[in-house]
């Protein structure tokens, strides 16, 4: 189902954030609002990735990628206690 | 916990352990269930001021609220955005969308780690004693991350980027997921973020062993730990109406004791129409055919318990588990619902040939209660995740082996010790088993580690486990493998078992920094966008440098020849630090195999003053060997006081 939305933790290359964006919170916005006017964020990492996660359609995710200063855009994985 | 700091050896080593105050100022944080913030094992008696360096909170929710942390448990938070993105929402009548912990698991794993003693635990009165984490007198911080649908990367991620902010100095995650690429797994990325910022991490190796290649969490800036056996077991032996007794484990106590004669015994697998019926699965069991028997049930695919479970509700009055090949000998103790006993395989297939050859087979189980001294012990759990490992070949995994079998440890007060929901029994402790143990038994170590020397990198302190931990039992004789019956390995044992009064003094650490690990990935061929995802900012490799995993400062040596091996040569550099007195080591090979000889380039190494660094280098040459077959020793430096111990293992592929 493309429609189908799934959980991806998006990885940001701050670096490379233009220098038009005062924080880089507002620049993830940007570039999460180029490929869904409707995806929420569900965090914002600022220690262990610089990034964040939310839910979107398999081809938002590939559109997302293509995107300037996004380095990777992993579907998000299950783990288990042992 | 009621043994393991005694089978450490923390017990009579007051004097070198670091003091109290010290230890206090260490914040463990753990990524598990939750905490029930009621356990005794967190109390705060006697505790001083919360560090001034601590920024986390104590957040509130259901049946949670800021009253529930203290200066012990300094630290709780909650994390199901990406839980209930994917799950919908926390449904509150089976779990607390809170910190709280319903299923325990996470209340085990953080008093393991951390918690206060506890005067007077036990389980029933099985493993009783005084209940301690490693590090007793350490702050405990935790991080819910995995509900009743499983722990999510999102959440996951999320709670390690808070616990890095909090200021948290170990990280204990007794979690793990698929093999992936480590820019593409959530815990070793994070791992890499609080490994930057000195933070300790301590993962589980993982439970699906013995198979080779079933380890978890194989990062190299992740310490992964697998899981031994203590000298304790609780006995429980079968006696069969032919006279003969088996020797079992259990920690059942309850009212439906089983009269003091024998009783019908039944083969699950007789005494059901399902094809799989000897695993005693829910709804497979005939009641007319197990009524007032003991029923024996092979293990697998369901849970121990959940088989007792249904025995019971099939109207079995008891139960012998069996263990198949996957586990060989392995007794892991449960506290069953009815009385019933855990028997290795040898033992499970005799009594099954007694089941198909008597007509009328009878059996009774005696309960024993609670052993120490148990010989040989540590040994390497059949469950323990082996090597090698299947991400990076040439980091030796897993780092360690620690206590990780029949476990007694805090507990919650809304769910058994069986974990089944039809399990009204509550109780303040519990015995549970797995590489989830053995990871917050070094988690804790490390933190006390952390309070002897604050200035130590999370690499100096992870060599430190890893060199001082022994391969051998005080009679000489190697660790054994339960799984096998035979020496364990270093694919399953990596370094050995720790050690950690010897770990406090280990003479010489290597040592690592963030960017020995990034010149890792250069040397792995990572791109450049997969090195900026774990590394969080541009680093580039040096084209015109050649770079090499075997260069990096790991305490280990895992070496692998290609096909045949012939006049290979693969070479290994290492730096030693030197945080001890100075003095003199000098290196001792032991490596008996017809295909590789080893030597070491400079044999000795003199150390003047501390923190000096010294490298060598170690030359591995082979000969043709079969495809799989591997090798194994050691490279042991030592200057007559201190040994400096890393185990090699060489496989030809």
């Amino acid at each position: 189902n493309k429609e189908k939305k799934a959980t991806y933790i998006v990885h940001m290359s701050k670096p490379e954030m233009p220098a038009s964006f005062e924080h880089h919170t507002h620049w993830y916005e940007s570039s999460l609002k180029s490929v869904s006017d409707s995806a929420q964020m569900l965090y914002t990492y600022e220690n262990a990735i610089h990034g964040f996660s939310t839910r979107l359609t398999l081809a938002e995710a590939k559109l997302l990628e293509s995107q300037p200063g996004i380095l990777s855009v992993m579907l998000e994985l299950r783990y288990e206690l042992h | 916990t009621t043994r393991t700091p005694e089978f450490l050896g923390l017990d009579k080593s007051a004097d070198l352990l670091p003091q109290s105050d010290s230890v206090s100022e260490v914040i463990i944080g753990v990524l598990d269930t939750g905490v029930w913030p009621e356990s005794k094992s967190f109390l705060d008696t006697g505790f001083g001021p919360v560090p001034s360096s601590w920024k986390g909170e104590c957040e509130s929710g259901t049946n949670f609220t800021t009253k529930n942390c203290n200066r012990k448990l300094i630290g709780a938070r909650f994390f199901a955005r990406g839980y209930e993105a994917t799950l919908g929402p926390v449904d509150e009548s089976k779990e607390s969308k809170s910190p709280r912990d319903d299923d325990g698991h996470g209340t085990h794993t953080s008093s393991t780690a951390g918690g206060s003693s506890v005067a007077d635990a036990s389980l029933f009165g099985y493993a009783a004693g005084t209940a301690r984490g490693m590090a007793a007198r350490a702050r405990v911080a935790v991080y819910k991350v995995c509900w009743v649908g499983g722990c999510f990367s999102s959440d996951i991620l999320a709670a390690m980027d808070k616990a890095i902010d909090d200021g948290v100095n170990v990280l204990s995650m007794s979690l793990g997921g698929s093999m992936s690429y480590y820019y593409r797994d959530s815990v070793a990325i994070g791992a890499f973020a609080a490994m930057e910022k000195g933070i300790f991490v301590s993962c589980s190796a993982g439970n699906a062993g013995p198979s080779s290649y079933s380890l978890s969490n194989v990062a190299p800036w992740i310490t992964t730990v697998g899981a031994g056996t203590l000298d304790r077991d609780f006995p429980a032996f079968v006696s069969l109406g032919n006279g003969k007794n088996y020797s079992g484990v259990s920690l059942y106590k309850g009212d439906a004791i089983l009269p003091g004669k024998l009783l019908p015994f039944v083969y699950a697998g007789n005494a059901s129409n399902a094809t799989n019926g000897n695993l005693c699965m829910m709804g497979t069991l005939i009641p007319e055919q197990v009524a007032g028997k003991i029923v024996l049930c092979d293990r697998g695919v369901n849970p121990r318990v959940q088989k007792g479970a249904v025995v019971k509700a099939a109207g079995g009055i008891g139960m012998v588990l069996s263990n198949t090949d996957a586990n060989g000998e392995e007794l892991v103790a449960d506290a069953h619902l009815l009385p019933a006993t855990a028997v290795g395989k040898k033992g499970g297939d005799e009594i099954k040939n007694y089941l198909f050859s008597d007509p009328k087979p009878t059996a009774t189980i005696l309960f024993e209660g609670t052993k120490v001294g148990i010989q040989p012990s540590p040994v390497v759990a059949a469950f323990s995740s082996r090597g090698p490992n299947s991400i990076t070949p040439d980091i030796l995994k897993p780092d360690m082996i620690a206590p990780g079998v029949n476990i007694l440890a805090g507990w919650v007060g809304s769910a058994g010790p069986t974990g089944l929901a039809t399990d009204g029994r509550r109780v303040e402790f519990n015995i549970i088993s797995g590489t989830s143990m053995s990871c917050p038994h070094v988690s804790g170590l490390a933190a006390l580690i952390k309070a002897a020397h604050p200035d130590w990198s999370p690499a100096a302190i992870k060599s430190a486990l890893m060199t001082t931990a022994y391969v051998t039992y005080k009679n000489g004789n190697k660790l054994q493998d339960v799984a096998t019956g035979k020496d364990s390995t270093p694919f399953d044992h990596g370094a050995g078992h720790v050690d950690p009064v010897s770990a406090l003094n280990p003479g010489l650490v290597y040592d690592l920094t963030a960017d020995d690990y990034l010149n890792f990935l250069c040397a792995l061929n990572y791109s450049a966008t997969e090195i900026t995802s774990l590394a969080r900012r541009k680093f580039t490799c040096d084209a015109s440098k050649k770079y090499s995993v075997t260069d990096l400062n790991y305490p280990s040596f895992a070496v692998n020849f290609g096909s045949g091996g012939a006049d290979a040569v693969i070479k290994h550099s290492r730096t030693l630090t030197n945080v001890g007195a100075p003095g003199t080591y000098k290196v001792l090979i032991t490596l008996q195999s017809p295909g590789v000889k080893v030597a070491v380039e400079p044999e000795t190494l003199s150390f003047r003053q501390a923190n000096e660094k010294k490298s060598y280098t170690v030359t591995f040459t082979g000969s043709s060997m079969p495809a799989d077959t591997n090798s194994f020793g050691r490279i042991e430096w030592s200057n007559g006081k201190q040994i400096v111990g890393s185990p090699i293992a060489v496989s030809w592929t």
